[in-house]
C-alpha cells in the first residue's frame, strides 16, 4: 500500500484571476507530483491540494513569492490513513 | 450464516465484502430487492446494480450511482446504507412505500470497482479507472469527464497522467459504457442522480457549458428543497446551483449526458465534508452522511414521483 507520510493538503484562497493563472501553472508541473482535491476555477473557491513532502517547500515558496494566501487542512496525511485503517481492522475483529 | 443485520454500515469495506452484503440485501428483502449485473469493469469484476421494485413490467425509474470516482469513499458506504434504509422501510415507512409503489429504483453502488479495489490494496488516492492508455505509462481515465456530453471540452484534460484525463474518446471505459447502455435499454428512467464527495454541493447541468439548462427554474427549486431536507436533520449546509455555477467548467460529465439524453431530473450530490478530512471522512461520519443525504434524495424522488413528463 503507497503510503502519503509528511504529503500535506493545502487550502490555497486566490484573490485574483492573476492568483489563480499562477496556481493553473502549478498544476502543469508534473514533477511536483500534486494532487487536486478541489481545482483552480474562481477566486471565490479554495483550492485543495495534497502535496507530497519532496515537492511541500518549493510549492510553499511558489506561493509566498506570489502572495497567495494557503493554510494546512492536513499536516500529516499519512496519520489520518493510519486511523481509517485502524477503524476497519477494529470494525472487522468486531 | 450472514445478513444484513450483521453488516456495519458505520465503516469502509473492501469491494468483497460490499459485493458480499448486496447478496444478503437481495437475499433478506428478495420481495423488493434483486442484484442485476449490467457489465463488467475493465479488470473483469462484476458492475452490480441493486434493482428495488414492487411491481411487474418497465416501470418509471430513478437511477442513483455512487463512486465513479473510487477514492471518493463515504459515497459507496452511504449507498450501502441507503440501499438498507430503502429495503427495510418499505411497507413501514409510507413515503417509501409511496415511492416503490410507483416507481423503481436503481442503484449502483460501486460504480467504479477496478479504482475502488485499487483503493483499498495499493493507493488509497486513486480517481479514475484501471484501464491501459495506449501510448502512455500512465493508468486509468476520468470516468466523469468520459461522458459523450461536451466530451474533451473544457475542465478535462488529454494528458493520460492527468487525475482528469477525459479517455481516447466519449464511453471508451466500460463502466461508462455499461451504464449508458442501461439506461438507453431501460428506456423510462426518469431521474439520474450521482454520488460524489467532497464539498457539500447539489448541482444539476450544465458542467461543460455555462449556459442554463431549459429546466434551469424546476431544478433549482428541487435541489434547494432537497438541500433544506438535508439541513433539517444536522444543520449541514449545501450550496445548489448548475455545475459551472458552483463549481467549475467540467466537461464529459454524468449528469450533463443524463439531462442531454432527456432525463430532466439529473443531479449531483457532493456529499461532506467541506475539506477538513476531504476524501478522508471519518467512519463516525458514514451514518449521519447517509441519514441527511437519503432526505434530500427522498425529497428529489417523491418530487419526481408526482411529476412525471
Amino acid at each position: 500500500l503507497e503510503t502519503f507520510v509528511g504529503h500535506q493538503v493545502l487550502r490555497i484562497k486566490t484573490r485574483n484571476e492573476e492568483q489563480l493563472k499562477k496556481l493553473r501553472f502549478l498544476e502543469t508541473l508534473d514533477h511536483l507530483e500534486l494532487d487536486f482535491w478541489l481545482n483552480p476555477s474562481t477566486p471565490a473557491l479554495p483550492v485543495d491540494v495534497r502535496i507530497p513532502a519532496h515537492s511541500l517547500q518549493a510549492v510553499k515558496i511558489f506561493l509566498e513569492s506570489h502572495g497567495i494566501e494557503y493554510s494546512i487542512l492536513i499536516e500529516d496525511l499519512q496519520v489520518i490513513l493510519d486511523r481509517e485503517k485502524q477503524d476497519i481492522v477494529a470494525s472487522q475483529q468486531m | 450464516e450472514r445478513s444484513s443485520s450483521t453488516f456495519n454500515y458505520g465503516t469502509y469495506h473492501s469491494l468483497a465484502s460490499i459485493y458480499q452484503e448486496l447478496d444478503n440485501l437481495a437475499s433478506e428483502y428478495g420481495n423488493i430487492v434483486s442484484k442485476i449485473q449490467i457489465g463488467e469493469s475493465y479488470e473483469k469484476r462484476p458492475l452490480y446494480v441493486l434493482k428495488f421494485s414492487t411491481g411487474r413490467g418497465n416501470r418509471p425509474a430513478i437511477w442513483l450511482d455512487a463512486g465513479i470516482h473510487s477514492r471518493e469513499w463515504v459515497t459507496q458506504a452511504s449507498a450501502m446504507w441507503i440501499a438498507k434504509k430503502i429495503a427495510s422501510d418499505y411497507g413501514n415507512d409510507p413515503s417509501i412505500t409511496s415511492l416503490l409503489n410507483n416507481l423503481d429504483i436503481f442503484l449502483l453502488p460501486v460504480a467504479n470497482p477496478d479504482g475502488y479495489e485499487f483503493t483499498h490494496t495499493t493507493n488509497r488516492m486513486w480517481r479514475k479507472t484501471r484501464s491501459k492508455n495506449s501510448g502512455s505509462l500512465c493508468i486509468g481515465v476520468d470516468p466523469n469527464r468520459n461522458w459523450d456530453a461536451g466530451f474533451g471540452g473544457p475542465g478535462a484534460s488529454s494528458n493520460p497522467c492527468s487525475d482528469s484525463y477525459h479517455g481516447p474518446r466519449a464511453n471508451s471505459e466500460v463502466e461508462v459504457k455499461s451504464v449508458v447502455d442501461f439506461i438507453k435499454n431501460h428506456g423510462n428512467i426518469q431521474a439520474f442522480l450521482t454520488l460524489h464527495s467532497y464539498s457539500q454541493l447539489l448541482m444539476y447541468p450544465y458542467g461543460y457549458k455555462c449556459t442554463p439548462p431549459a429546466d434551469n427554474a424546476e431544478l433549482n427549486t428541487i435541489g434547494k428543497a432537497a438541500a433544506n431536507s438535508i439541513r433539517s436533520l444536522y444543520g449541514t449546509t449545501y450550496t445548489v446551483g448548475s455545475i459551472c455555477s458552483t463549481i467549475y467548467q467540467a466537461s464529459g460529465g454524468s449528469i450533463d449526458w443524463s439531462y442531454d439524453y432527456g432525463i430532466k431530473y439529473s443531479f449531483a450530490f457532493e456529499l461532506r465534508d467541506t475539506g477538513r478530512y476531504g476524501f478522508l471522512l471519518p467512519a463516525a461520519q458514514i451514518i449521519p452522511t447517509a441519514e441527511e443525504t437519503w432526505l434530500g434524495l427522498k425529497t428529489i424522488m417523491e418530487y419526481v414521483r408526482d411529476n412525471p413528463y
